[in-house]
């Protein structure tokens, strides 16, 4: 299709972010991305995905990250507490 | 499985498809909607009721890219659909430019959609590769049932159906549903907020209010007649309405309109004069006239709000509206009044208008409510929306 596979790592960290597997860096609070993070945000989206969690960006996860799939996040903001402990609630009513 | 958090505390859900593919007729549409909801509801005990539009539970559409909610879709391929959790009205979106079919090619309905519901009751994502909450598609499936991991997670919200011929579907029109209000469940993570039916019958009955403002301290207060409503996140605090007369000092009931400044001061309107607040504090010297306070400014006016898009007063009368700015010599610049129906979207005639959380612009007319995107300058798709479910938890 016309969408533009995800390959690169920024491509990766975004879909990573998008589905809650990793929190965006925030200047403010100045929490960075390491790549600890992002080896166990990998990690997470590999059991989710039914691969070896091995936390290595291989061509196996890359093609699941390419695969359809529901919109909704897999780790949910209510189950994913905030730097500074707070839930962020997303969605709101209004 | 896991539990979001929050469910319905009702378990006769309505269900209508507000907005249908062109790609497949509404009766195929709809018939592999009711099909997806029983298979939630043979393994539960909750059931499932096809309504035409109205008040319905969890409203069903097709869309597009940006559609409204803030979560756009990417073409074809990747996201599918996406649905909110019972706290955030369960609705589900489905991706129209995805290839949908009721057969073995292209993105089967059933499947998606079924999928989709369980985020509607509650569920998020499993990491079980069988289950049907598993976050990816996996292709035609001509079997399709709910794996043991989904039947433990729905019964663990809903219990087990009880009733004989377990989890029916009744495919009957019903018009009149109202919306209940949802409970947020025992989740350790999110507050138990019992919801305020009794608050809110009064105005369930006539939705459409006068004024309506958030004060520096931060607590939303709508006004009707001679009462008045402070408003959470899911509709009214326990304990109100309550009487302006009570809390108000000075303040008359059947309120033209009102208004909180960033400095925290809330403006309260009505004919010629106003008074001024910091929140519930009447702040002394008050009423003074319109015509002296707000040279320009009519008197009657219908609404006042400050606009997220650029932080000015703006003051509506019938199809016009001014433009304040209390920082220059001329407060009302000589082209205004201007007409109203620059506002693309909004309804000629408007009750009250505020922004919500310093976020978007909210104007209300009767007994609906438009959301007004600020970059396009025109009301948000798929408004206007009810005032009673949405704002007063009916």
């Amino acid at each position: 299709g016309p969408l533009s596979p995800i390959n690169s790592e920024p491509d990766v960290q975004g879909y990573l972010q998008r589905f809650g597997y990793l929190q965006a860096p925030n200047p403010e609070t100045g929490s960075l991305v390491t790549h600890e993070h992002f080896s166990e945000a990998v990690k997470q989206f590999q059991s989710f995905a039914s691969l070896p969690t091995t936390g290595i960006l291989d061509a196996e996860t890359k093609r699941m990250m390419n695969a359809p799939r529901c919109g909704v996040p897999d780790i949910t903001d209510e189950e994913r507490p905030t730097e500074n402990g707070q839930t962020h609630r997303r969605r709101r009513k209004r | 499985f896991v539990h979001q958090g929050s469910k319905w505390r009702v378990k006769d859900l309505t269900w209508s498809v507000s907005q249908p593919t062109s790609q497949l007729t509404r009766n195929d549409v709809e018939t592999q909607i009711a099909r997806a909801w029983k298979l939630w509801s043979d393994n539960s005990d909750l059931t499932f009721t096809k309504s035409n539009g109205g008040n319905v539970h969890i409203d069903i559409r097709f869309a597009k890219y940006e559609h409204g909610d803030g979560d756009s879709f990417d073409g074809p391929g990747k996201t599918l659909a996406h649905a909110f959790f019972p706290q955030y009205g369960g609705d589900a979106h489905f991706d129209d430019s995805e290839p949908w079919t009721v057969g073995r090619y292209g993105t089967n309905l059933f499947q998606v959609a079924a999928h989709e519901f369980g985020h509607s009751l509650g569920l998020s994502h499993s990491n079980v590769k069988s289950s049907l909450m598993a976050p990816f598609y996996r292709g035609y499936d001509d079997n399709l049932h709910l794996d043991p991991d989904d039947i433990a997670a729905i019964q663990g919200i809903y219990g087990p159906p009880r009733r004989s011929g377990s989890g029916w579907n009744r495919l009957s029109s019903q018009s009149s549903t109202s919306r209940r209000p949802f409970d947020t469940g025992s989740s350790r993570k999110t507050p138990v907020i019992p919801p305020t039916s009794e608050s809110s019958a009064a105005i369930c009955k006539s939705p459409s209010i006068d004024a309506l403002t958030t004060t520096s301290d931060g607590k939303t207060y709508a006004f009707k007649d001679d009462l008045y409503y402070q408003l959470n996140d899911y509709g009214v605090e326990p304990g109100y309405p309550k009487k302006i007369s009570d809390d108000w000092s000075g303040l008359p009931a059947n309120l033209d309109a009102a208004l909180t400044w960033s400095d925290g001061k809330t403006f309260f309107f009505k004919g010629g004069k106003y008074w001024r607040f910091l929140n519930k504090k009447a702040l002394p010297g008050y009423p003074k006239l319109i015509s002296k306070g707000f040279a320009g400014i009519p008197n009657d006016v219908d609404a006042a709000f400050v606009w997220s898009g650029n932080s000015k007063t703006y003051f509506i009368k019938g199809t016009k509206y001014w433009r304040y700015d209390s920082a220059i010599e001329t407060p009302v610049s000589a082209d205004y009044p201007k007409s109203l129906s620059a506002w693309d979207g909004l309804p000629n005639h408007i009750d009250a208008a505020f922004q919500w959380k310093n976020a978007k612009t909210f104007f209300f007319s009767g007994n609906q409510y438009y959301r007004f995107n600020d970059q396009r300058f025109t009301v948000e798709t798929d408004y206007p929306r009810q005032n009673g479910p949405w704002w007063f938890g009916c």
